[in-house]
């Protein structure tokens, strides 16, 4: 089913990127993703995509803002933040 | 790397995960 597959995603990856927006805050499973993630102290990488309010949990993160800057600069960014974790 | 996102993000995550995956940085998306 989706939502084991879901699950077997979860457990198998080894960190998240959680891309957040007004929409992805109002989805009840992207909500369930991250709290999962941070309840197991998984690493998590938010990246703000459209402006939103950031729930109170994730704000000692450090975000790839998408919003105040090109997109390529946030990507590489990213791609920096993601293959230090990798390592 | 697990990607979480909502549906209406998608099309801005799927070009997303192309880039990712020119740079060697595998991700899962449902």
């Amino acid at each position: 089913s989706w939502s084991r597959q879901v699950g077997r995603a979860l457990d198998m990856c080894s960190a998240m990127i959680l891309v957040l927006s007004p929409d992805g805050l109002e989805s009840e499973n992207v909500d369930d993703e991250w709290n999962y993630y941070l309840d197991n102290k998984k690493m998590i990488v938010p990246l703000l995509y459209r402006e939103c309010r950031v729930p109170f949990r994730l704000h000692k993160l450090q975000f790839i803002d998408f919003t105040r800057q090109s997109y390529d600069t946030a990507l590489s960014h990213l791609v920096s933040a993601l293959h230090v974790i990798q390592q | 790397f697990f990607v979480s996102y909502a549906r209406k993000d998608q099309p801005f995550v799927e070009q997303l995960a192309i880039d990712l995956k020119r740079r060697s940085i595998d991700v899962w998306l449902d």
